[in-house]
């Protein structure tokens, strides 16, 4: 299978509706000045599979949604009031991706952040659990709980020097 | 259980070699490259104890990881992700910024890798800030930050559309 | 004890935000530029309890650690470094690789406050892989591996000497 | 003051004697390849002002000594036997740095591991203790126990999201 399409909605930066095709291309870069949002789009891959949030850099989902209006007050003085404040925080959030199976089946996958950050699971549009829907991606190999096909900004050299306990754990659980 | 967990390092096992290999051997030749290799802490009953990891770099003596430098720990990581991967294999890969400690000609060895092994059910999204990785890749998603939204923006660019730079 | 403590930071919350501008501001103008500032979490007894750091990136709206990305967050420790350094400044600084995660825009920022800020009595020793930093220093220190005789070799290059390449 | 050279002897990757010396340069790059003894030289220098050995990427003071030797039999297989055994391990290393004070007086300072892993200290040659050694290093504002002037490799992300005891204590330990 293959990864075909993202969509994000009032994910992390991504104000409104962002959409990227990998098209036929096996092998994409995602390129792009410092803070511009390329770890935020490996976020919403993560999260659409299923990926707990912790593992995104933020404590709860709510912290997903693209946030816009200024934090406290302070900030309007430091920036001379020139940033409006009308540009509120979205109240939901999604990311949907498109997956071709190796059959040619093509699966929609959506997971939805609610306004109370409660997370909404969809497969071609039908809400099902997470555990079924983990399940469907476990057929086609994709792991949730191992991640072995994420490798996270800064952690790479990590996976070298990892102790031979955690090495025999992640072994387990691809087994 | 016992029988699942041998497998799995019974296979990865012997791919990790040839793979470290692949990716510590002087470019555009089959010579040289470095050693790599697992072993159990108890052979009797594997899954309580540990596994360890070995790799040494090509014409180096020291074999555990606490002596090999950032680079050289970079390689030695990717060696074995792309080892365990090759058990179940999951149909994509999403890196970011793995080839941060990496010189130009590591970058090069892991774009050559990426390259040659990426197809239609293994497929590579890879962030990066280094030319010498991306330039290699069929197509380029630019993420860039529209200030007056507030917002990122992302533009997308097949380049196998474009002729093979000098 | 408290009167040491307060003084150091009075004199670091004063030096951040000038600190952190500079790092930030577009290259060649006094514009922009983010704000830096560093908060106590007890007023009374400041010794007792922590110093929380605050940083916004230029045109963003998120000042907590959290929420910066990995280049942002580079960039504001490099700010915080530099501002407890000039408290009691120690004679020289010695960085490996710190840039690994800038790119190259950010590379060119530092380049320029080290070399606007290097002196006699503030040298800067850096370990960098990328030329946007280390062709703008003074010297270079090169280093191979001698493999026959299994051993790490240094070579020096004085880079005054040649006519500064366009 | 300034830091005018270096000089490691069987120090890790150095085999026998390796000078450096800084000139008048303000500024200067350290430059190589992975794995060509870059962080090893900053180890040096860290080292010699009496950094403890656990910030040097081991476990002890020996693990600083020059290794030639292979390390077990299984080696030689790996690499069929081409490298031969008989360049020995070092018995002991050191490492000198040449400082000069901002009056232009200069201090030659030593730091040396012996056979049995206890480490000496010498000013201008002369044997201190590594009190007197740090006491000597703060007068010129060289603070080990901060260390808030050495960023070791892949360090630098922390220093900005280190807690707010973190950041406290490193204000203390400067003030
Ligand atoms: N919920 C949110 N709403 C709006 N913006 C957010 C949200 N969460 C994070 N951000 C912004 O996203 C930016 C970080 O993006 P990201 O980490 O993707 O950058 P990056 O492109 O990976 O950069 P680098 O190359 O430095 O790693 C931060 O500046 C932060 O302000
Ligand atoms: N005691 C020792 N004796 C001999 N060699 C050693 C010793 N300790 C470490 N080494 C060698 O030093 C090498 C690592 O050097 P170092 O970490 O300085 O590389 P580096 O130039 O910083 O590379 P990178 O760019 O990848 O960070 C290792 O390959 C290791 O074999
Ligand atoms: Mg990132
Ligand atoms: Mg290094």
């Amino acid at each position: 299978g293959r990864l075909v399409g993202l969509e994000l909605h009032n994910f992390k930066s991504y104000r409104g509706t962002a959409s990227i095709g990998f098209g036929s291309a096996n092998f994409t870069s995602i390129i792009g000045p410092n803070g511009s949002g390329k770890s935020n789009m490996m976020d919403a891959i993560s999260f659409v599979l299923g990926v707990k949030s912790q593992h995104l850099r933020s404590n709860q989902l709510k912290d997903l949604i693209y946030r816009g209006r200024l934090l406290d007050g302070d900030i309007e003085q430091l920036q001379d009031g020139e940033l409006d404040n009308e540009d509120l925080d979205s109240e939901t959030a999604y990311v949907m991706a498109i997956y071709e199976k190796s059959d040619g089946e093509i699966l929609q996958l959506k997971r939805t952040i609610g306004s109370r950050g409660q997370s909404e699971y969809r497969i071609n549009n039908k809400v099902t659990s997470a555990g079924e829907y983990s399940n469907v991606l476990k057929k086609e190999n994709i792991l949730i709980k191992a991640r072995n096909f994420l490798v996270f900004q800064g952690d790479v050299e990590q996976i070298a020097s990892q102790s031979a306990a955690e090495l025999s754990k992640l072994l387990e659980t691809v087994s | 259980r016992y029988e699942l967990f041998i497998s799995a390092f019974n296979h990865i096992s012997e791919k990790i070699d040839p793979i470290y290999k692949e990716l510590t051997k002087a470019n555009n030749t089959t010579l040289g490259g470095g050693a790599a290799y697992l072993t159990l802490e108890d052979e009797d009953e594997p899954y309580l104890a540990g596994i360890r990891y070995h790799a040494m770099p090509p014409m180096k003596r020291f074999k555990d990881m606490e002596f090999l430098s950032g680079g050289e720990k970079t390689i030695a990581a990717l060696a074995l992700l792309f080892a365990i991967h090759s058990f179940h294999p999951s149909p994509f890969f999403v890196l970011d910024e793995v080839d941060a400690a990496l010189d130009n000609n590591n970058v090069q060895k892991i774009a050559n890798y990426i390259t040659k092994n990426s197809g239609p059910n293994f497929q590579f999204i890879v962030i990066s800030l280094k030319n010498g990785l991306f330039e290699k890749s069929d197509a380029l998603v630019g993420i860039y930050r529209e200030q007056r939204e507030n917002s990122s923006k992302t533009l997308t660019l097949d380049l196998r559309n474009y002729p093979e730079t000098a």
